[in-house]
């Protein structure tokens, strides 16, 4: 479902280029569980907002669910992100002038959904993740770890074929990181595939495959148990 | 050099009110090393932004370096906060606009620094925290991990009395960490009292003394060996 072939991505400061992607490639079939990590810089995000069509590499190819996504116009794009992806930003993103329940309505605005059922729907996914209590909190209103679980559940709301979540635990305790990965356990179970970036080890056994990435490259790739 | 007495902080949202802190007394004496913990929305954050003179409680008295700080106008207030604290925000609250250097020299600017000191602080902190080859890049142009380390090497730069580091880890893999937990064990050990927020065992190993918070109180609050 994710077919990355030699990405660079490539930045010019100044007359220094920074290779944030160095030739990746990278295939992910639908149902996996794939972690990706690797040291502060090593192009972990750039490499998630290539495949969450967020971003085009300099050079190199990508298709998503069979479809090239290079030639693509940016309402196509954003129409093929609503469609099949779910995104957790490492810095969230959220809309800061509106409510909890009104930002994870968001995917389902956009995707044509009528007001009671995503009203509905967007509730369902924040008690999911535990801000039964939060729904008309603004970001601004919500503590770091609350902001983060916001994002998660507006990334899950609209049920996606592939959730990407970049460091979706790093703002949280281990007791609601704990319960984060046994919700995305159980979205994997029914069929989600999960492509998930993070520092911590007890997060990656979750995953059947991790990733090391290191200077823009892929240092190593391979199957485990899943935890 | 921190005497908090019974600090409330009270919310009304609609005619829900949340109590972010619900009672707490800390006393930290100088030279200490202190980490907080506890539950995401436990109220670390609100605590943190007490002490650092960024928010008022609803009740209840603060005094830093024996100074109250109730009845100060902002103006004393930014004027404390530049002579004793430095402070690692959550998410960091880097100026967009200006380069890592730029952002590390604020504090400096503030102080009253020449120009040519102020540079050659700034460089030195983003050396100390690994980001030499970054200090041009704008936040948008470095990695969460990195604009990480620029928000510490900003609170570190006037060498502060108190250092104040809410989750200052959240973004960095374990050898980046163990970098900067030393970094922070050298400054305490150099004089400086720390009080950082974590949820990270491995990181509140490095304090002589943990609180662990719940619900706006504090539940514990212990000495331990530091690492
Ligand atoms: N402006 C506000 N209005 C209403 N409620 C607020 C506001 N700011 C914070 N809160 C609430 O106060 C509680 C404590 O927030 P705080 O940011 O201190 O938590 P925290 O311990 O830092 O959590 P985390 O580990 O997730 O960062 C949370 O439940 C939050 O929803
Ligand atoms: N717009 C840009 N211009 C220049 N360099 C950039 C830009 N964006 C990213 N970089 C550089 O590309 C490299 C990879 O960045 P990326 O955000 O992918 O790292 P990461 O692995 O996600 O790191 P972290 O774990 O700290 O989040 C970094 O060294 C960063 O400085
Ligand atoms: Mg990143
Ligand atoms: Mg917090």
């Amino acid at each position: 479902v994710i077919q990355i072939d030699d990405a660079v991505k490539s930045y010019l400061t100044g007359d220094v280029e920074v290779r944030a992607l160095d030739g990746v490639s990278l295939r992910v079939e639908e149902g996996e569980f794939v972690a990706i990590m690797g040291a502060s810089g090593s192009g972990k995000s750039t490499l998630m907002n290539v495949i969450g069509c967020l971003d085009k590499p300099t050079s190199g190819q990508y298709a998503l669910a069979g479809q090239v996504v290079s030639g693509l116009s940016r309402s196509e794009l954003a129409d093929i992100r609503n469609r099949f992806l779910g995104f957790v930003f490492q810095q969230f993103n959220l809309l800061a002038r509106t409510t909890a329940v009104e930002n994870v309505e968001l995917p389902l605005v956009y995707g044509g959904v009528g007001s009671r059922e995503r009203t509905e729907r967007a509730v369902s996914a924040l008690v999911k993740v535990g801000l039964g209590s939060r729904l008309d909190h603004k970001p601004n209103q919500l503590s770091g770890g609350q902001q983060q679980r916001v994002a998660i559940a507006r990334a899950i709301v609209n049920r996606p074929k592939v959730l990407l979540a970049d460091e979706p635990t790093g703002a949280l305790d281990s007791k609601t990181s704990v319960e984060v990965m046994a919700l995305f356990q159980e979205l994997w179970r029914a069929g989600m595939t999960i492509v998930i970036v993070t520092h911590e080890p007890d997060v990656a056994a979750y995953a059947a495959r991790i990733i090391v990435m290191r200077d823009g490259k892929v240092l190593s790739d391979r199957a485990q148990n899943p935890a």
